[in-house]
C-alpha cells in the first residue's frame, strides 16, 4: 500500500538560500571591524513525502510527511537548519574598547525536513 | 537598509543598546588579531571549534574585551636619585561589562615599548599597587596602597602581564572599589655615579612609549553551556 511517488519531481525542493549581509549596506562598517558581513543564509523549501526518505531528514519528517498525505489537515514537515556553525565578530564600542564577541548557531550550514 | 526597528533588534542580539559610534579606531590588539584569525580559519577548514574555550588563552569565554587605560602620568619629572622614572595612574572603565556571565580572566599588559632600544639599558623595576584616595575624581592625586606586584626585568622586554583576576572581580563586584591603579616604574643604573645617562634614556622613553591595557575575558552561561555536551 506504498504511498505513490507525487509524478514530476519536487520542484522547489528543501534547500539552504545563501545570504550575504555585507556590514557596509548597513552602515556598521564604522564600527564592526571583522568580519565584512557575515552569511545570513536561510532554509526554505517543500518537504514532500518523497524527499524525507533521505536528504538528511529527520525519521520524525519522515513519519509527518506519511501523515500529511493521508490527512492534509496535518501540516507538511517544514524545511530547517540541520547544521549551523559559530561566528566571532571584532568590534569596538564608544569607550574604545576593543572587543571580539563569539556567537554560537550563526550561520546555517545545512538544512533538512 | 534594515528598518531603524529590525537594528534595534539586532543590536539587542548583540546585547548593544545602540550602534556604536567610534570616533576613531583603536589599532585591533594583535592578542585579539590572532584569535580572530584562527577562528576564521577554523571555520573556512571546516574544523568545529568550542567558541567557549580560547585556546590562546587557556581560558573559558566567548566575550573578550580590551581596554585603553584612561588615567594619566602623574609625575614625569627627571628620574630621582633612586631611579624611580615615572608613576602613572591607571584607570580602566569597567562599566562597559554590563552583560551577566563570570570573569575569567582580567589581565593588564604594560608595553614597556620595543625591544631593540634596550638591549644594554638598565635594569628597571616595575611596582604595582592599587590607587587610594579620591582617585581621578577627586581633587588630590591618587597614592599608591596595597602593593599588588613588584617585578624586574632586565631592560623591558616587550609587553609585561599581571593576572589582576581577583581585583576586577572586586571591583565588577561594587563599581566604586575601582579607584583604578598606581604604577611606580623605577630604571636601576649604577648606583655609585648616581643618575647616569642611561637611566635617563631609559626612562625618556619609557615616558614617550609606555602602553597600558587591560583585558577581560568572561563566560555568558546563556551562550556557553556548562557541560561540553552539545545542547540536544
Amino acid at each position: 500500500a506504498a504511498i505513490p511517488v507525487p509524478k514530476g519531481s519536487c520542484r522547489n525542493p528543501c534547500h539552504r538560500h545563501q545570504l550575504f549581509i555585507n556590514f557596509r549596506d548597513l552602515g556598521w562598517h564604522k564600527w564592526i571591524i571583522a568580519p565584512k558581513g557575515f552569511m545570513a543564509n536561510y532554509c526554505h523549501g517543500d518537504c514532500p513525502f518523497s524527499m524525507t526518505t533521505y536528504l538528511n531528514s529527520s525519521n520524525y519528517a519522515f513519519m509527518q510527511a506519511l501523515m500529511h498525505a493521508v490527512d492534509p489537515k496535518v501540516p507538511k514537515a517544514v524545511c530547517i537548519p540541520t547544521k549551523l556553525s559559530p561566528i566571532s565578530m571584532l568590534y569596538q564600542d564608544n569607550d574604545e574598547t576593543v572587543i571580539l564577541r563569539h556567537y554560537e548557531d550563526m550561520v546555517v550550514d545545512e538544512c533538512g525536513c | 537598509q534594515p528598518s531603524k526597528f529590525q537594528e534595534y533588534d539586532f543590536l539587542q542580539f548583540l546585547d548593544l543598546e545602540k550602534a556604536p559610534s567610534p570616533r576613531r579606531f583603536q589599532p585591533v590588539p594583535r592578542i585579539l588579531r590572532k584569535i580572530f584569525q584562527a577562528r576564521e580559519a577554523a571555520a573556512a577548514g571546516g574544523v568545529s571549534q568550542d567558541f567557549c574555550y580560547v585556546k590562546e588563552l587557556g581560558v573559558r569565554g566567548n566575550l573578550l574585551r580590551l581596554l585603553p587605560d584612561q588615567g594619566f602620568f602623574l609625575n614625569t619629572q627627571n628620574p630621582s636619585r633612586d631611579g624611580s622614572c615615572l608613576q602613572k595612574y591607571l584607570y580602566f572603565n569597567l562599566s562597559a561589562i554590563k552583560e551577566k556571565g563570570t570573569l575569567t580572566m582580567a589581565r593588564l599588559t604594560l608595553d614597556l615599548g620595543p625591544r631593540s632600544y634596550y638591549n644594554l639599558g638598565p635594569e628597571v623595576e616595575v611596582a604595582l599597587s592599587v590607587a587610594e584616595g579620591p582617585g581621578v575624581w577627586g581633587r588630590s592625586l591618587p597614592k599608591p596602597g596595597r602593593r599588588l606586584a613588584l617585578q624586574s626585568v632586565p631592560g623591558p622586554q616587550g609587553p609585561l602581564h599581571f593576572n589582576l583576576q581577583d581585583v576586577v572581580k572586586d571591583w565588577n563586584g561594587n563599581r566604586l572599589k575601582n579607584l583604578g591603579l598606581y604604577l611606580e616604574i623605577l630604571a636601576k643604573g649604577d648606583r655609585h655615579s648616581g643618575v647616569n645617562f642611561q637611566v635617563e634614556n631609559t626612562c625618556d622613553r619609557l615616558l614617550r612609549s609606555l602602553r597600558a591595557s587591560l583585558l577581560v575575558v568572561t563566560l555568558n552561561p546563556d551562550h556557553c553551556p556548562s557541560s561540553s555536551r552539545k545542547r540536544r
